[in-house]
């Protein structure tokens, strides 16, 4: 696909130049922790020749991620200090589709299976995953004529690396178009952690819908979104939290802790503190 | 002595010439003294901004500027600094004279298109110089 012929062409380079491709030596896949080494901004900066050649990311994945970074910086880039998450990377992977498997007689509503492959060289050692989301837009801006639901299963196939060749049980998600619907997130962290812990290159998946209106029908032929040509194979984005010295590391202020897994208080908080008096009546 | 105090009253405090601006300026601030400097670049002065896709502009600052001789109280340098300033000015002039640097930073965020094609939103920590001392 067009990533990993990208990469074979960097990587051929790569071998004719060693130092031609500083990237890879800043996130060491071995898991070495070169602090010494400079931030990738930086990189470039000692090496003189022009810019390697880079594959062009997606319009539509490239305008999300522009929100994103309005979301979380300021104009400066000063990262915002209102934020409530720990994560200090984003990375958005647009996938390989590898193919379609279009049924003889579409049924409006009903997608063919879609085959996807991300590759994930970019995630270096150090970045641990935190959050992990299928990102869903349409061709064009479209609206529903009414809220449509929609089951999406998905099978994670067992990466090339472990023996079992076997694809594991589907996973289902339920969820609902509404009006004006432009992006739709399938949270799959549950489904990706065990892959990115253990390091895994590329992630392989199948994906297929199926969507029925508001009266329980698959949707008419006229309800326009649910042909397969305006749904855009889906992007995955993964939220990491990257441990190397030159990332910023967010020093959150015990006030701003939404959750409390992450806010440690050194006294137990009101249901704790009951349950503590509970248990003591109990065992008296 | 009524007589002398009662001139001395009579004559203006501070000489015609004097300026007190001035006063602050040689005194109190003396010139180009160790203090944070902008400078402002866009990564495409760079021709970085095909893979920089954010942000536009950058400004990492930059420290400059001679240390006084009283540097604790301005700019918490620790006694070495002087020290190591009585050395320059009274045994060894080879020793070099304390040096005005960054003492703390901000962070960056920044948007940025890999080689893959993949889009990364990453934050750097150490990016933006917000404080100068003397050390």
């Amino acid at each position: 696909c067009q990533a990993s012929r990208g990469e074979a062409q960097i990587a051929a380079s790569a071998e004719l130049e060693p130092e031609a491709e500083p990237w890879s030596l800043l996130h060491p896949l071995d898991g070495r922790d070169r602090s010494g080494l400079l931030p990738p901004l930086f990189k470039i900066l000692s090496d003189e020749r022009e810019g390697i050649p880079r594959l062009q990311p997606d319009t539509r994945a490239l305008r999300y991620m522009k929100r994103l970074y309005k979301a979380y910086a300021t104009k400066e880039g000063i990262p915002k200090s209102n934020r409530s998450h720990l994560y200090n990377t984003v990375r958005l992977f647009t996938s390989c589709v590898q193919h379609k498997q279009v049924p003889v007689d579409q049924v409006p509503g009903i997608f063919p299976s879609l085959d996807l492959l991300f590759n994930l060289d970019r995630v270096s050692v150090l970045e641990h995953l935190l959050k992990s989301i299928l990102l869903y837009t349409f061709k064009d801006s479209i609206s529903f004529p009414s809220a449509v639901k929609c089951e999406c299963d998905l099978v994670i196939k067992e990466p090339k690396s472990s023996s079992e060749a076997f694809p594991r049980a589907p996973n289902s998600f339920t969820f609902e178009f509404r009006k004006k619907h432009k992006w739709i997130e399938l949270d799959v962290t549950t489904l990706l952690q065990p892959l990115v812990a253990s390091n895994e290159r590329s992630i392989h998946m199948s994906v297929n819908f199926t969507c029925v209106n508001d009266q329980l029908q698959p949707p008419s032929a006229q309800e326009s979104p649910f042909n397969m040509s305006l749904l855009v194979p889906p992007s995955l984005l993964l939220y990491l939290n990257d441990t190397s010295a030159q990332a910023y590391h967010y020093k959150r202020r015990p006030s701003q802790s939404p959750d409390h897994k992450a806010h440690l208080s050194p006294y137990p908080t009101g249901q704790e503190a009951a349950q503590g008096r509970r248990s003591l009546r109990h065992r008296r | 002595g009524q007589e002398i105090v009662s001139s001395e009253l009579k004559k203006p405090l501070v000489p015609p010439s004097f300026n007190l601006s001035e006063y602050f300026k040689r005194f109190l601030f003396p010139q180009n003294e160790c203090e944070l400097h902008d400078f402002r670049l866009s990564f495409s002065q760079l021709k970085w901004d095909n893979w920089i896709v954010a942000p536009h502009r950058y400004n990492p600052r930059y420290c400059k500027g001679d240390c006084p001789r009283a540097v604790g109280h301005r700019y918490g340098s620790p006694v070495h600094t002087m020290v190591q300033n009585i050395i320059y000015e009274k045994l060894d002039s080879s020793v070099p004279r304390p040096s005005c640097v960054p003492a703390k930073y901000s962070p960056l965020s920044v948007l940025t298109i890999e080689p893959d094609g993949s889009i990364a939103y990453k934050e750097y920590e150490d990016m933006i110089a917000t404080k100068c001392t003397c050390r």
